[in-house]
């Protein structure tokens, strides 16, 4: 499931017909250039690098079996290890309404990605999802959560601006509606018989301390039972910086990896996950509501492979 | 007197080190370390202390002389077509671009010609109110090019300086959508031959080396002429614009550093590879 130029580097390498010292050295000087390549994080082609090393010299005592395809595996098996298991389970809460909460960079996908959840939660699980609109910041990120509610036929919790509920001690701030918004969502759940809650939070940076800690604040608040980062497959070197960040300060219980549909080699799987060690359960593979898939380990490595 | 050695293997390590983080890419970083160890034999260089300096001096050659230049039509409207993949920026950008204008006092119509997204064209509208500025809007699901074309007339009848078409998110392996964009494009030259006067590419600062296939898909769909690079304010350095100005020729004509229409900066190659190297 390689490319043929990889193969083929590799099969140069090591026309000698033998796995040494040496030619496993130049073997993964191919290797690393193609993750790079792929959009690998530097810090993690190195350490992926060095455990591959290992694993191959270990493995040069193996007798009979052609070394390129033995490296071949050795990558492909390590990559696969490292990305996987396959995991998509979702904390389910017996005591009240389960909270989902997705969080992450601007447009990496999260509005489109509730509305899929949303989706798979009632037709895979018998859920009765209900969607928060927790961004008070974009323009028209209400209605856009509405209008993806409304297609579903999922009922869609929001305050307009400057509105009060019974509680508030008259702070507008954006940082205490946030966390309100949603606690009242939460409320509006368990007053209407909805046994899923997702909140939408506005997009952000990892380094917007203001806006981080308005993550905190909606998290204590809310207690969720899974914190989705949801991240672009499309991310390069930065995605070390920002999935850390996330992870760090929310503890993130999943990754959600979009835009696959796209051609991006999809290198941020693997710093993601070597970053944050939390599983990507599931992907987006498309704009349309039911383009929410299984995370594949195996799939993914052979893609960033190239 | 001319130093004729070889640079430290360290100087160079730490140098690709930060390259690639930078997301510059491989071939281009290799490149790039190549004509330092050249410039070194040559004598250009003259000691490793001048290493780092030569090659940001490179760097900014290399990126320079577009930002902030728009081109504009010899009588208006000029017409600002905005693309780019799901997410990166493209109708805040705009929203930008609008404030941009309207500070020149120019007068700015902006068409709403992403008719498929949820909301986004109250999106856009929400802007055009902030902004105090027109809007040509079609019905949700409308045909994207005739809104385009619409606004097109408009611009022309209204007197507008400036019109700003907003297309929805596509990724550039869409094959449809590629070529919806490229009926986008074309359908305004009925009412102004010459538009689009501008395409705008908006990359994600973050995206990595699959900007340069959206640069390279997007140019052979409909030319691009500049591009915005957008949310440079968070902490991935946008190298991938290197190895699309050196490749595509498509310059970098602004930056965006934040959500505000005021985030807006013209591309500045000396601060850009300051804060690659930051
Ligand atoms: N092709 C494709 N597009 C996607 C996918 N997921 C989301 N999108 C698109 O990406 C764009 C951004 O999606 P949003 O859901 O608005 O992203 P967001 O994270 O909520 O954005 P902010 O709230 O502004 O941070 C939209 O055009 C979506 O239709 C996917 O898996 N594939
Ligand atoms: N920090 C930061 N955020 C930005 C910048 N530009 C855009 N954003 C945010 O990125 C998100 C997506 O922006 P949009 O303008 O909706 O992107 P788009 O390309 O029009 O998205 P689609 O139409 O869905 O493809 C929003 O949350 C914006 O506020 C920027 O320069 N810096
Ligand atoms: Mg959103
Ligand atoms: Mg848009």
């Amino acid at each position: 499931s390689l490319s043929d130029s990889f193969q083929g580097a590799f099969d140069r390498l090591f026309s000698g017909g033998k796995l040494t010292a040496q030619n496993i050295d130049e073997g993964l000087r191919e290797v690393r250039k193609a993750l790079l390549e792929a959009d690998v994080s530097v810090s993690v082609v190195k350490e992926f690098i060095a455990n591959v090393k290992e694993s191959a010299v270990g493995q040069l005592q193996v007798e009979g079996v052609d070394p390129s395809q033995q490296i071949v595996k050795i990558v492909s098996d390590e990559l696969v290890r490292l990305m996987g298991p396959i995991d998509t389970r979702i904390k389910i809460n017996n005591e009240r309404p389960t909270v989902i909460m997705m969080v992450g960079l601007q447009g990496s996908g999260k509005t489109t990605t509730t509305g899929k959840l949303a989706k798979y939660l009632v037709e895979k699980k018998k859920k009765k999802p209900l969607l928060v609109a927790a961004d008070l910041q974009r323009p028209a990120a209400i209605e856009q959560l509405h209008v993806l509610g409304e297609s579903l036929g999922v009922p869609v919790y929001s305050e307009q601006p400057g509105e009060k509920k019974k509680g508030l001690t008259g702070l507008f701030s954006r940082q205490t509606r946030a966390a309100e918004v949603c606690r009242n969502g939460i409320k509006h759940a368990e007053n209407s018989g909805r046994n899923v809650v997702i909140l939408d939070t506005a997009g952000r940076l990892h380094i917007d301390d203001e806006l981080m800690k308005e993550l905190e604040d909606v998290k204590k608040l809310t207690k969720p039972d899974n914190i989705f980062l949801v991240c672009d497959a499309m991310t390069g070197q930065d995605a070390v910086h920002s999935a850390k960040q996330f992870n760090d300060r929310m503890a993130i219980d999943g990754v959600i990896l979009t835009k696959l549909d796209g051609d991006t080699r999809g290198g941020a799987a693997l710093s993601i996950k070597a970053v944050t060690g939390k599983t990507i359960k599931f992907i987006g593979t498309g704009e349309k509501l039911d383009r929410l898939e299984e995370f594949h380990p195996e799939r993914m490595a052979s893609r960033i492979l190239g | 007197k001319t130093f004729r050695g070889k640079i430290d293997e360290e100087v160079i390590g730490s140098l690709e080190e930060i390259l690639l983080a930078a997301d510059i890419g491989v071939a281009t970083t290799d490149a790039l370390l190549e004509g330092l160890k050249a410039a070194y034999r040559k004598g250009e260089i003259q000691s490793q202390a001048q290493v780092l300096d030569y090659l940001k001096a490179h760097l900014k050659e290399k990126l320079g002389g577009a930002g902030g230049k728009l081109n504009m039509a010899e009588k208006p409207p000029t017409v600002i077509l905005v693309c780019g993949v799901n997410g990166c920026g493209k109708t805040t950008s705009i929203a930008k671009l609008t404030y941009y204008f309207a500070q020149q006092g120019k007068k700015v119509l902006l068409c709403a010609s992403d008719t498929f997204r949820a909301a986004a064209v109250d999106q856009l509208n929400t802007w055009a109110d902030r902004l105090g500025v027109a809007i040509t809007r079609g019905q949700q699901g409308a045909d994207p090019a005739s809104v385009a074309h619409d606004a097109h007339e408009k611009a022309l009848k209204g007197g507008f300086d400036v019109l700003i078409v907003d297309t929805a998110g596509r990724l550039h392996n869409d094959k449809n959508l590629m070529r919806e964009l490229e009926k986008i494009a074309r359908v305004g030259k009925k009412h102004v031959p010459d538009s689009p006067h501008e395409v705008l590419l908006v990359l994600d600062a973050t995206t990595g080396q699959n900007a340069i296939r959206q640069a390279e898909a997007f140019t052979e769909a409909i030319q691009v002429t500049g591009i915005v690079l957008a949310k440079l304010d968070g902490t991935a350095k946008g190298g991938m614009i290197v190895p699309i100005r050196e490749e595509l020729g498509i310059p970098v004509k602004f930056v965006g550093l934040g959500e505000r229409p005021t985030d807006l900066a013209p591309f500045d190659a000396d601060t850009f590879v300051e804060g690659m190297f930051s």
